[in-house]
């Protein structure tokens, strides 16, 4: 149901169908379909494999977010992981820690969600798994000193990576997102210039209040990196096409299960091939 | 919203005297746009519009009303129809203790609700009991202890060793020596998927005879929601629905879908971390929402 000049009917509403049953959105759907309009030929618009292809290379260009590898380059490097409510925040930091050490490097955790039932017993058993430091505080206590502290550990230690996990919250709640702004000064007060990464973590079964997130802490904070979860379900993530598209920001990584091992960079192809299975 | 963008495009029925398929085409356009973009899947949407359009054929354009107020009350109301009723709670029927199973996506906010739950029976003069069978959480019984805490009700000692049914079965045993009329079983989050993991759930079905089965998602969730919803539904039968997060600013076009594809009730709402962020299920507030 949009207006489309050459398109046929039946090749724009199977494009539509697939499009928004992977949660790609209105806005983008929609501005997807007006690139295959201004840039395929009459003959090219009848062709559904043609222009299955040229959506998919489309897709492509607007998820891979030109940006340079994540380097390691301070020491210190310092990782806070932000994120509402459940999508998987602490897991994957459980995984990325284990991932990093298997790289050789020494890592340390930051319990900074000293807010939620047992979350600093969840990121210790993490951290045990993987034989990594949890600097941790008590429930109630202030995340920007939990994670005061994680920092000054680790320069102490000498240890390369820093990864902090933070409470869950909503996006909609302002003190909160304030109280995330005073961790990101006070990362910066330990160690200048840090934290050298804030990667957002999205739920891939999230429909399109993933926009408003990735908007809201972008602002609040200016992500360096995107982590999607949960794509061993049956979600696409189709969301992060506009989000990529409109923010910039890079997917890093993607979460495809609850163990350790499930972590996997980013690969476009992947994404986009997923989308159209 | 919505309202603002159906007056514009319904104006023109303004002057005529019956609504027909042709000038309502535009207004049932901004209708399906609205709810894709509030996250009600594809297909519910579709069936949603064809019932909206069949009931706006050949209305009279009411001298009460303008025919676009017309219009979008025909949509208001066809979402609260589709939405069902207000809730009345949860069915405690059977010897006591009854038992509640809380099911669902992971992190969808099982642990959370289960505890609000506990906290909403204990206040409507129930001694409900708390058990978490997920052993493969990190710290997740640690997690429903603490909530148990909060809210001050008796949890089991699970032991992550033991097997999921195993471990229901035991605290149906210690809730019946405590006295305890209602046990409410927190289990662990998975994929609609995971044939495993769904048969584990069918095996403490049938072993605890629940009076209530509740499917707990994520008012955020996406198109998804049909599908995941419905492979519950089919493996379960569920009994309800808790619709958690609320508190944000998600459409929650979920919850058409969830609806749509079960027919079951939405029970509760959550709406905050707490234990007190806990509300009985409206049809009218989030037909709102969800219409923008
Ligand atoms: N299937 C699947 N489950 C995942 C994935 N990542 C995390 N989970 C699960 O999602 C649930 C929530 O994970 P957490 O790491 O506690 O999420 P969180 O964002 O830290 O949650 P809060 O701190 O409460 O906001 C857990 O059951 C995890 O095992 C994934 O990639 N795939
Ligand atoms: N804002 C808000 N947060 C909620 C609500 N319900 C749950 N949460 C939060 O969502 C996160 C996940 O909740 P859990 O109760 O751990 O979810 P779960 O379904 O038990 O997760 P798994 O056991 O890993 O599948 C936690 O941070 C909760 O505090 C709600 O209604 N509003
Ligand atoms: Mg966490
Ligand atoms: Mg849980």
């Amino acid at each position: 149901f949009f207006s489309s000049k050459s398109l046929t009917k039946e090749n724009m509403d199977a494009i539509e169908e697939v499009l928004f049953t992977s949660d790609v959105g209105v806005k983008t759907s929609q501005r997807l379909l007006d690139f295959l309009n201004e840039n395929l030929s009459n003959k090219e618009l009848e062709d559904a494999g043609k222009m299955r292809d040229a959506l998919k290379q489309r897709i492509k260009e607007m998820v891979k977010v030109d940006v340079p590898p994540v380097a390691f380059d301070k020491k210190p490097y310092i990782i806070m992981i932000v994120g509402v409510n459940g999508v998987g925040k602490t897991t994957t930091i459980g995984k990325l820690g284990a991932k990093y050490r298997a790289l050789g490097k020494t890592v340390l955790f930051a319990a900074g969600d000293t807010f939620r039932a047992a979350a600093s017993e969840q990121i210790e058993v993490w951290g045990e798994r993987a034989g990594i430091q949890v600097v941790s505080g008590q429930e109630g206590s202030d995340p920007a000193a939990v994670i005061y502290d994680a920092i000054s550990a680790a320069k102490a230690k000498d240890i390369d990576i820093v990864i902090a996990d933070t409470a869950g919250r909503l996006h909609t709640k302002l003190p909160l997102m304030e109280e995330l702004k005073k961790v990101k000064r006070v990362c910066n007060k330990a160690v200048e210039g840090s934290p050298h990464e804030i990667f957002l973590v999205l739920d891939a079964n999230t429909g399109q209040n993933a926009i408003s997130q990735a908007k809201e802490f972008n602002d609040a904070l200016g992500i360096t990196g995107i982590i999607l979860t949960k794509l061993d379900g049956t979600a696409k993530g189709g969301v992060i096409i506009g989000i990529c598209d409109e923010l910039k920001k890079p997917v890093r990584y993607i979460g495809i299960g609850e163990s350790v091992e499930d972590l996997r960079d980013f690969d476009p192809d992947e994404f986009v091939n997923a989308l159209f299975e | 919203n919505l309202t603002e963008k159906l007056s514009g495009v319904v104006k023109r029925l303004r002057g005529e005297g019956k609504i027909t398929e042709s000038n309502i085409q535009e207004a049932i356009k901004e209708v399906k746009l609205s709810l894709l973009e509030a996250d009600v899947n594809f297909n519910v949407v579709k069936n949603f519009v064809d019932a909206v359009t069949r009931r706006a054929l050949g209305t009279e354009v009411l001298g009460s009303l303008t025919p676009d107020q017309q219009f979008i009350k025909i949509v208001h109301d066809e979402l609260i129809n589709m939405m069902g009723k207000d809730s009345t709670g949860v069915e405690l029927s059977g010897k006591p203790p009854v038992a509640i199973m809380m099911v669902g996506l992971q992190g969808s906010g099982k642990t959370t609700s289960a505890g609000k739950l506990a906290r909403y029976l204990q206040i409507n003069k129930r001694k409900p009991y708390l058990v978490s069978c997920d052993i493969y959480r990190p710290a997740a019984i640690e997690q429903l202890k603490k909530v148990a805490l909060t809210v001050g009700v008796p949890a089991f000692d699970t032991n992550p060793q033991d097997k999921p049914v195993d471990i229901c079965r035991a605290a149906i045993g210690q809730a019946l020596v405590k006295g305890c009329d209602v046990v409410i079983i927190d289990t662990a989050g998975r994929l609609h998927i995971d044939e495993e993991l769904m048969k584990e759930l069918e095996e403490i079905k049938a072993a605890v005879n629940p009076s209530e089965i509740l499917f707990v998602a994520d008012a955020m969730t996406g198109q998804e929601a049909v599908n995941v919803a419905s492979t519950f539904n089919q493996r379960l039968d569920i009994t309800g629905v808790v619709l958690t997060k609320m508190d944000g600013d998600a459409r929650g076009g979920a919850a058409l879908s969830v609806r749509a594809a079960t027919g079951k009730p939405i029970k509760f709402v959550g709406v905050g971390e707490k234990m007190d962020g806990f509300e009985l299920f409206h049809p009218d507030r989030i037909a709102s929402r969800i219409l923008g």
